[in-house]
C-alpha cells in the first residue's frame, strides 16, 4: 500500500548528497541547513537544498523564496533559485496556513518527486533538510538517496543528547557517515561580553565524544541569526565567520 | 492497510481530554504538558498524561519515571505513577537511544492502546502531549479521541506565527475547541534585570488575536525550567507562580 522502499537511485549530476538532521525539532536544524547551503554557495559551489520537512515546510521564509515551479522541455521540475542556491520545497505548493494532511504513500511519493523529478544537475552537493526527529519518514526518506554524509545539529543540554544519540543510531543503523555535531544555542553574549549559558552546556560535545565525529561548530543564541531567519536573509550573508567554522 | 480511523470512543471515567500541541518542535509543549499535568495534580485534580510523541518520549526524563507497565486483573494497563499524575509513554517500552522505527499502522496499533487499554480512570483530565507538529499522526490521534479542548505552544518569532496557525488550523479543521495560546520562552530576565528577547516579541499575542482565543500565558526563557525537564522535577513543583498563571 505504501507504494513500496523507494529505490537507492544515485542522482545524475549531483556529486555529494548532505543530509541535515536532528534528534527533536527546534534545535535550529533549518537554520543550520539553510546557512550551511547559503555558505558553501557563496564560496563558489554549485549547490542545492532540499526541504523535506513536507509537515512544517521552513525553506520559503528562510531562504525568501515562493512561487510555483515550472517543468522544463524534460518534464522535469525547474528548483526555484535564492543567493545561487536550487532550492525544492512543498511550500512552494500549498498554502502557509494550512496543515498539510498527507496520508503516508502520499509524503513518500512528494519525497520521490523532489528526487527524481527535480532538475537539480548539475550540483557539487545537495543539501537535505529532513523533517526533526528519527521516525518513519526521517528512515524512508534517507533509505530512498545515496548519502554521502550527514550533520546531526543539537542544542546544549542533557537531554538534547539523548535525542541527538537517536540521531546518530539512525545513521549508523544504515551505514550513513556523519561528518559531525553541530552544537547550536549554546551560548549568549550579554551586551557586557558575558556568556551565559540558557540552555546549558556540554550536550554537543557529550555526543560527538560518544561517536567520535568531530564537533564541527557551537553556534550562539544570536538575534542576528533568528532575524536572519525570519527576513529570509540567512546570516552567513553578512557575517561569514560563523558559516566559515562549519566549512 | 492502517486498520482504518480510530473510532472516537469516549474514555470511560475520564471526565475531560486535553489536547497539547505545537506546530513545530522544540517550543516547550512537552514542558508545558507536564507542568501543567504536575500543577493540576497539586491543586488535588485526578490527573493522566499521555506521552503521544512516538517517535520522541520526553516523558520518562520530564517525570523522572521509567519501568515495564504492569496489567490488572482486567487486562488493562496500570500506567506509571509520578508526581500524583497518571503517567503513559512509549518510553516505558523501548530503549531510550533507539530510534523507533515504527510504520504508519504499528503508530496507530500503540496510539489505540494507550488510550483503550490504559487503566486511567478515574480522571478528571486527561493531557495528551501530542507529538509537535500538524501532520498525518497528529491528525489520526486527534480524531481517535473526544476532545475537550486544546492548547497551542509557541515561542515569540515571527516564523513561530506560521506554525502556530498550522495548529490552530487544525483543531478548527477538526471541531476542537482551542482554550488558548501559551506563549514560551517570551523573555529573558538579566541578572540586572533587564529584560531582553532572544526569541523576538509577539508571537503568541499575534496568533491569540487571530484566533479570538486568550493568550494563556507568556512564560520566560530560565534555566530552572529547562533543569527541572533535566532532572525530571518539573519546576512548577518548586515555583508555583507560573502554572498558576496557567490554570
Ligand atoms: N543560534 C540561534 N540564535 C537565535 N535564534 C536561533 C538560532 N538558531 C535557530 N534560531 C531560531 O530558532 C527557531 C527554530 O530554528 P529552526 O532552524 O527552525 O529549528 P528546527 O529546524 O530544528 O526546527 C527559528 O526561529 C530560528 O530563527
Ligand atoms: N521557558 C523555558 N526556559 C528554558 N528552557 C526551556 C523552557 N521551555 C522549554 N525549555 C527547554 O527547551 C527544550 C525543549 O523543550 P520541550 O518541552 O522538549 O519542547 P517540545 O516538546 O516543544 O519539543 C527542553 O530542553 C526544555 O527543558
Amino acid at each position: 500500500a505504501h507504494g513500496g522502499p523507494v529505490q537507492k537511485k544515485p542522482l545524475k549530476g549531483v556529486r555529494h548528497i548532505l543530509a541535515v538532521a536532528s534528534g527533536k525539532g527546534g534545535v535550529g536544524k533549518s537554520t543550520v541547513s539553510t546557512n550551511l547551503a547559503v555558505g558553501l554557495a557563496r564560496l563558489g559551489f554549485k549547490v542545492g537544498l532540499m526541504d523535506a520537512d513536507i509537515y512544517g515546510p521552513s525553506l520559503p521564509t528562510m531562504m525568501k523564496v515562493k512561487g510555483k515551479p515550472f517543468a522544463n522541455d524534460d518534464r522535469r521540475i525547474i528548483p526555484l533559485e535564492s543567493y545561487q542556491v536550487k532550492c525544492m520545497s512543498i511550500g512552494f505548493l500549498v498554502e502557509d496556513d494550512q496543515p498539510i494532511i498527507w496520508r503516508g504513500p502520499m509524503v513518500m511519493g512528494v519525497v520521490r518527486q523532489f528526487l527524481q523529478d527535480v532538475a537539480w544537475d548539475p550540483l557539487d552537493v545537495l543539501i537535505i533538510d529532513l523533517p526533526p526527529g528519527t521516525g518513519d519518514a526521517q528512515l524512508t526518506m534517507i533509505q530512498a538517496v545515496d548519502l554521502s554524509g550527514s550533520v546531526v545539529v543539537t542544542t546544549p543540554q542533557d537531554v538534547a543528547v539523548l535525542d541527538a544519540v537517536r540521531g546518530m543510531e539512525m545513521f549508523k543503523s544504515l551505514n550513513v557517515p556523519v561528518i559531525g555535531v553541530v552544537e547550536n544555542m549554546s551560548y549568549l553574549t550579554l551586551p557586557d561580553g558575558q556568556q551565559i549559558h540558557p540552555f546549558g552546556q556540554g550536550g554537543g560535545q557529550a555526543t560527538a565524544e560518544r561517536y567520535a565525529v568531530p564537533l564541527l561548530a557551537k553556534l550562539p543564541l544570536d538575534s542576528a541569526i533568528r532575524e536572519g531567519g525570519d527576513q529570509g536573509r540567512p546570516v552567513v550573508l553578512d557575517h561569514g565567520e560563523s558559516a566559515d567554522a562549519l566549512m
